[in-house]
C-alpha cells in the first residue's frame, strides 16, 4: 500500500519543501520508490530537484486544471534513482482562483494520483511513498494534497510562531476528515531548524510534546547551514552533503517514518 | 502625506511579520503615528504586540467583510503611545474565499483606510505610517493591501529560494499598477535574517544590488535571537531589548525610510 503524505503547515518558512526534498531522497537511497508532486505555485521543490520548470511543459497545473495525466507530466530526477516528481510552474498561481468555480475542485488532484498509482502497481512497479509539498496557505491547493493524503506531516519550526498556528491546522484537518478524505490522520510531526542553545527551542518541543505525544518524531532536524546551501546547487543534502547533519537527521526521519508507518 | 506601505512576499517566512512589527515601533519610538493592520489570517502581528484576538471582537475580518470602519476596530498597542492597529482574527482565514463573490472586493481595504485618515486628519490628528503585514500568498488579502498601499517593502531572507519568487511577486506589483492602483511602487528591499558567514547571503545580497539597485536598503538585518523571542512576551524587540542588534537594525531602517520618502 502506497503511503501518500501531505506535508502542509500554512505557517510559511517552515521547511516544507527542505523536507519533502530531502526527506525524498532519504526514502530514495532507502531503496524505496518515491514520487514528489510540487503543489506550490514558488516552485521551490522543483528547482531543489533541479527539474525543468518552463511554462507550457506538464506539470501540477496541468494535472488539476487541465486534466493531464500524472504519468504525463512526471519525470525523473538526475542523481537520485527511484526518485519521480511533477513540477510546479508559475501558472500553479491561478489554479487556486481557477478551481474555485470548477466542478470537484477538492478531489481533482486525488484523482489523478489515484490512477497513476493504479497503473504502476499494475505495471508490477508499485510506488512506496508521495511527497506533496504544499504552499504555505488552507486554500484549494493545499486542500488537494489532503484530499488525496492519507496522512499528514506537519514541519514545525522551533520558533515562537509556530504553535499558533498548530490549531488551525489541526482543525482543517479535522474538517477534510469529516467532508472528503476520512482516511486522513496526523501521522508525524517533524521538529524542524533545531537550535538546543535557544531558550524557545526546547520549550516549543516540550509544549509540542504535551499536546501530540503520539505524533512528535523522535528524530529532530537541527539547524545546519549545509541544508539551505544544496538547493543552490540543484541538488538535496544527501548528493551535496551526504555525511552531513542535515542528511543523517534526514535518513533518521526517513527511517523513522517507515517504522511507524501510518497510525491506522 | 500618509505613506501606507504593504510589507509582502509571497515567500513563507522571510521577516514579513517581524519587519511591520519592530518598523511600526522603532517609527513610534522616532515620534510617528503608526497604524499597523495584520492582514495574515494566522495573526502572527497581533499576537506579537500582544493584541486581543477573540473572535467576534472587530478586527480586519470586520473591516474587510462585514463593513465596519477602522477606527472601531483599531486599538491602541500598550507601551508603544503612537502605535494603533487593526487585529487578525481566525474568521479572516475565510476572507479569501469570501471575498471572491464580492463586489468592489480588491479596493474594500483602500476604502476603509482613505475613511480612517481622512478623519484623523481633519481631527488634526493625522497619521505617519500605515504598516500592512501581507500573509504568504498572492491572493485577494495580499491583493487588498497592494490596492491600499502607495508603496511595497519587500523583505528577502539572504537564503536560495529569496530569488526565485521575487520576479513574480514584482510581476504581481506591476499588473496591480496597472488595473487597481497607479500610484503603488516597489519602495524597498530589505535584506533580512543576513548572516554575512554563510556563502549565500552576500550573493544574494549582490544579486538584488543588480537588479534592483535603488530599491534596496543600505540597512540590513541581521540574524538574531533576540528578534524571534520578543514575541514569546507579546513585545517588539525595541520594548524587549531595546540595546540589541535587532533593535538598532529596526531603528536604521525605519531612518533610512523616512530620510527616502517614496519614489515619486
Ligand atoms: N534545518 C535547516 N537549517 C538551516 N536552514 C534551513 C533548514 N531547513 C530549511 N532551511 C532554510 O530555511 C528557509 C525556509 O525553508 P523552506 O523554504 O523549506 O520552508 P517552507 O516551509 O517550504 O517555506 P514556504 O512556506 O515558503 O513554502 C529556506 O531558505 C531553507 O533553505
Ligand atoms: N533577523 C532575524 N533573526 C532571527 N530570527 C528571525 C529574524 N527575523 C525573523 N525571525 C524569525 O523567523 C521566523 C519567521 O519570521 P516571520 O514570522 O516574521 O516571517 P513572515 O514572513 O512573517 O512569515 P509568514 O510567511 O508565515 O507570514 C519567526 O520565527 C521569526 O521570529
Ligand atoms: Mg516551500
Ligand atoms: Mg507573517
Amino acid at each position: 500500500r502506497t503511503r501518500c503524505i501531505a506535508v502542509a503547515n500554512q505557517k510559511g518558512g517552515v521547511a516544507k519543501t527542505t523536507t519533502v526534498v530531502n526527506l525524498a531522497a532519504a526514502l530514495a537511497v532507502l531503496g524505496c520508490t518515491v514520487l514528489v508532486v510540487d503543489m506550490d505555485p514558488q516552485g521551490n521543490a522543483s528547482s531543489a530537484l533541479g527539474l525543468d520548470r518552463e511554462p507550457g511543459s506538464p506539470g501540477t497545473y496541468e494535472v488539476l486544471v487541465g486534466n493531464r495525466s500524472v504519468s504525463d507530466a512526471a519525470t525523473t530526477v538526475s542523481g537520485l534513482p527511484g526518485l519521480l516528481a511533477v513540477p510546479a510552474t508559475v501558472d500553479l498561481a491561478g489554479a487556486d482562483i481557477e478551481l474555485v468555480s470548477q466542478v470537484a475542485r477538492e478531489t481533482r488532484l486525488r484523482k489523478a494520483v489515484e490512477t497513476f498509482l493504479n497503473q504502476r502497481a499494475e505495471a508490477g512497479n508499485p510506488i512506496d511513498f508521495v511527497l506533496l509539498d504544499c504552499p504555505p496557505s488552507l486554500g484549494l491547493l493545499t486542500v488537494n494534497a489532503l484530499v488525496a493524503a492519507n496522512e499528514v506531516l506537519i514541519p514545525l519550526q522551533s520558533e515562537y510562531y509556530a504553535l499558533e498556528g498548530l490549531g488551525h491546522l489541526a482543525s482543517t484537518v479535522d474538517m477534510i476528515q469529516q467532508h472528503l478524505n476520512p482516511n486522513l490522520v496526523i501521522s508525524a510531526i517533524l521538529l524542524t531548524m533545531f537550535d538546543g542553545r535557544t531558550r524557545i527551542a526546547p520549550q516549543v518541543a516540550e509544549e509540542v510534546r504535551q499536546h501530540f505525544p503520539a505524533e512528535l518524531l523522535e528524530a529532530v532536524v537541527p539547524r545546519s547551514v549545509r541544508l539551505s546551501e544544496a538547493p543552490s546547487y540543484g541538488q538535496t543534502v544527501l548528493q551535496y552533503d551526504p555525511g552531513s547533519v542535515g542528511a543523517r537527521a534526514y535518513l533518521a526521519v526517513a527511517r523513522e517514518l517507515d517504522q511507524r508507518d501510518r497510525r491506522l
